[in-house]
């Protein structure tokens, strides 16, 4: 699964997920990079895509989560990524990228590593998989 | 505002992948500098969104667009989403086997259909109508996936492409009955 999301200089954000699906899965499986909310999500506030367990990440909307944790209860970004990553997912495994309409970047998984790459304006940028 | 932009591949990696496959986590990806760039343009986010997943698309080594996983019979059954967060449209296509980029497929649903979400055959006619790329689906079908689906079938198991970490209790040498070793390096 690859994804992006991202926040141009006038505050809009924007997110996109594509993928593949699992190895030996059953003709027809759709998993929750289609699902708009599951997989992926943006709004004026905030941009996630999200990879890993598709069952898990849909039973989760996992994506819509982050952006209503900062909504409605005021989190921050950081702390809305990591809320649903350790709260919502229950026992599945996923993992995220985000960004905020004030140009912040966060992401947060429950797996061994992802693969995941974040730039901003200031300067800022890294490359990673691991924890 | 500021500008920002985060990419991601697959969620899981095996602790035991070789460095020389490391390669994408110690430097910039070259999709990441085309985000940037749009972005450092004055390009709108979703354009950004668009043109990076594109690249990770046509880059076998993702399971998207080209060296997506296979079905049970061997074909591709691809998938993809966008969203605008700027008055919350969005578009999404699932079963796409032709489509070259399937992520410009659900931007095209999302801009000039009525619908925000397009499947199987309609997603297909949809495409030509439109005038994408089409590629014979043996373009997306690599030889390392079609081994994988094969140990997959042996083993009468879905292989994901994440792995869960050791701290979960799961051992590190097997994972739903198979060597943690056969699961998409994803």
């Amino acid at each position: 699964t690859v994804g992006c999301t991202a926040v141009d200089k006038y505050g809009r954000c924007a997110a996109a997920t594509s993928t593949g699906g699992l190895m030996n899965k059953i003709n027809g499986r759709i998993g929750d990079s289609p699902l708009i909310g599951s997989g992926t999500y943006a709004c004026r506030d905030c941009a996630v895509s999200c990879t890993g367990e598709g069952e898990a990440i849909i039973r989760a909307t996992l994506a819509r989560d982050v952006a209503a944790l900062m909504e409605y209860k005021g989190m921050g970004l950081k702390e809305a990524v990591d809320c649903a990553i350790k709260e919502k997912l229950d026992k599945g495994f996923a993992g995220l990228i985000a960004v905020s309409a004030k140009g912040e970047v966060a992401y947060g998984f429950n797996t061994s590593g992802m693969f995941r790459a974040c730039a901003d304006e200031d300067g800022f940028m890294e490359v990673a998989i691991w924890e | 505002s500021k500008w920002a932009i985060a990419v991601h591949g697959g969620a899981g990696v095996d602790p035991n992948l070789p460095l020389e496959r490391q390669g994408g986590g110690n430097a910039p990806p070259p999709c990441l500098a085309a985000g940037i760039a749009a972005l450092q343009s004055g390009e709108p986010a979703v354009d950004a969104v668009e043109l990076v997943v594109r690249e990770m698309e046509s880059d076998p080594f993702f399971n998207a667009g080209r060296g997506s996983v296979l079905t049970r019979n061997g074909t591709v059954e691809m998938e993809a989403s966008i969203m605008d967060g700027n008055g919350r449209l969005c578009g999404a296509v699932s079963g796409v086997s032709t489509v070259k980029n399937p992520i410009s497929l659900a931007r095209l649903v999302m801009e000039r259909s009525p619908h925000s979400y397009l499947a199987f055959q309609g997603a297909e006619e949809f495409a030509r109508q439109q005038g994408v790329e089409i590629m014979d689906e043996s373009y997306f079908i690599t030889e390392a996936n079609v081994s994988m689906l094969k140990l997959a079938k042996q083993a009468n198991s879905i292989l994901y492409d994440y792995k869960v970490p050791d701290t979960f209790g799961v051992s590190a040498v097997l994972m739903n009955g198979l060597p943690i070793a056969i699961y998409a390096p994803e």
